[in-house]
C-alpha cells in the first residue's frame, strides 16, 4: 500500500547540506501496524511527511497503491490525501482561531460533505476522544493533551485507509494514552493501515512491526511479537 | 521558595465555568525536585503558569521567596521571572523567525547582558543539548525534539534558581531524554529547585517528590524513594 524506493530528502542551508532522509527503501502492506522509532532528528517526521504526500522527495519514489506520487498532479495528490490518508502532526497544526469542532470538520469540507453531516461526524469523533464538553474551545483554551486529541480526531474524521500518526501520545498521560491505543487497535482490526512514530515503548508495543531510524536511514526493520 | 495558598484559576466561556485549578495549597522548599503528574486537562500547565508568574490567579496566592506575587508590580514580576525562573513550555513557544541561537539569547537581552556574552552563553547551552550544529536553524528547520531542546536551553541560559519544565521530554527519544535527565540531576545537585510536569514514569522517577493533579486539585502529594 505504501512503498518507498531510495527515498531522499536533502536540505541546503548556506554552505551546509543536511540529509534528513538519506535513502530509505521499504514497503508497508495494507492492514499493517508499524511503529517508527529513532533518535531526535533522525528523519522520522520528514519521512512521514513524504509518505503522507505533504512533502516532495529530493530524489527517490513514494508509491501509494502502486502509483508513484510523482505521476499524480497536485489536485490528484490533494484528493488522495483527503480521501485515503489521516495525518496526526507532531505539533498538531490546528487552526488557532477555530473551535475544536470546526478544526475537526476541515477535512470534511474538502471532501464536499454538507454542513450538518460535518458537524455530526466531528462532534462524534471529539466525544469519542473525551472532548465532548470542549467542542467550542479554540486551541488556546485547551490543554496540550486536549489539543493533541483534537488533532487525532481530525485525522480520523474522514475514516482514512492509512493513519499516519507522528508522536500521537506525546502530550498524553498514560490513561488517556491507553484510550487512544485502544482506538488505534480497533481501527487496525477493521483493516486500517497504521504507521505511528513514537518514542514510547508502551505505544510501540501495540504495533506488529518496528522500524528504527538513525541519521536518515533505516537501521532496523523487524516484526515484533505482541504481548 | 514556592508556595500556593488556595490557588484558583477559573475560566468563564459563555454560560460555562471551568475550574482549571480549583484550590491548591502546597509548599516547595529550595532545592526540591518535584514531579507533577495527572490526567490531560487536570490543571498542571495552568498551575505551572501561575507559579511561574506568567498568569494571575482568579483567587488565592502565589508566594515566591515568601513574597506574594500580588505584592509585586509588573516590572518587579518581570524581573523576578527573568532572574530567578527558567520556564520550559509544553509547546516550546519559540520565536518562529529567529534562529535557535537567538531564541536562546532572548532572556539574556532582558537581563541586560552584552551581545558577545549572550552569543557565547547561548551557543554553550545549545551545544550541551547536542544542537551545536543547528545554531542558525529557525524552528521550522528543526525536528520536534530539537525544538524542545532549544526551549530547554533557553530556560537554562540565565542559570535560574527555579526550573519549571512542562513536559520537557514529550518529543524526545529515550536516549536524548536520559541526557536531559542527567542535566536536571546535575542542576538539582547544585541546589536548583526543579518542578517538572511529566506523564513519563522514567522522568518522574528522578524526582524526590510526586504531586498528582485531578480536576484542578491535588489528590496525592508524597515523597518517593529514588533508585
Ligand atoms: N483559556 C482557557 N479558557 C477556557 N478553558 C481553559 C483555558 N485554558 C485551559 N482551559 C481548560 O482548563 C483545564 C486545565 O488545562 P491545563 O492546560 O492546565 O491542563 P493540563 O493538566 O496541563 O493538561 P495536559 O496534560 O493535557 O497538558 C482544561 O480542561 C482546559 O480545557
Ligand atoms: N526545513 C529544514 N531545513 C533544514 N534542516 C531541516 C529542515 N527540517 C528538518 N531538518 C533537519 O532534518 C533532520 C530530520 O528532521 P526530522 O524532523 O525528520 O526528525 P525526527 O526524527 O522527526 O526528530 P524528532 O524525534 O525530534 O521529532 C533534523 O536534523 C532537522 O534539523
Ligand atoms: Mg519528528
Ligand atoms: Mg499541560
Amino acid at each position: 500500500l505504501v512503498e518507498t524506493r531510495n527515498l531522499v530528502k536533502t536540505y541546503v542551508l548556506g554552505s551546509e547540506t543536511i540529509n534528513a532522509v538519506n535513502g530509505v527503501s521499504l514497503s508497508i502492506e495494507r492492514g499493517e501496524y508499524v511503529a517508527i522509532m529513532g533518535t531526535s532528528g533522525s528523519g522520522k517526521s520528514t519521512f512521514m511527511n513524504m509518505i503522507g504526500c505533504l512533502d516532495t522527495p529530493s530524489s527517490g519514489e513514494v508509491l501509494i497503491d502502486a502509483i508513484p506520487t510523482s505521476d499524480r498532479d497536485s489536485d490528484a495528490l490533494a484528493k488522495l490525501r483527503n480521501e485515503k490518508i489521516g495525518f496526526v502532526f507532531q505539533q498538531f497544526n490546528l487552526l488557532a482561531r477555530t473551535s475544536a469542532l470546526d478544526n475537526v470538520a476541515v477535512p470534511l469540507i474538502y471532501a464536499g460533505q454538507p454542513s450538518a453531516k460535518r458537524q455530526e461526524k466531528s462532534a462524534a469523533k471529539l466525544t469519542a476522544m473525551g472532548l465532548g464538553d470542549r467542542l467550542d474551545h479554540t486551541p488556546a483554551k485547551l490543554s496540550g493533551g486536549q489539543q493533541q486529541r483534537v488533532a487525532i480526531a481530525r485525522a480520523l474524521v474522514t475514516e482514512p485507509l492509512i493513519l499516519l500518526a507522528d508522536e500521537p501520545t506525546g502530550a498524553l498521560d498514560s490513561r488517556t494514552s491507553d484510550d487512544i491505543m485502544a482506538i488505534f487497535q480497533e481501527l487496525n482490526a477493521q483493516g486500517i493501515t497504521i504507521i505511528v512514530v513514537t518514542h514510547e515503548s508502551e505505544v510501540a508495543d501495540h504495533a506488529k512491526r518496528r522500524i528504527e531510524f538513525r541519521d536518515g536511514k533505516v537501521i532496523e526493520d523487524r516484526m515484533v511479537t505482541n504481548r
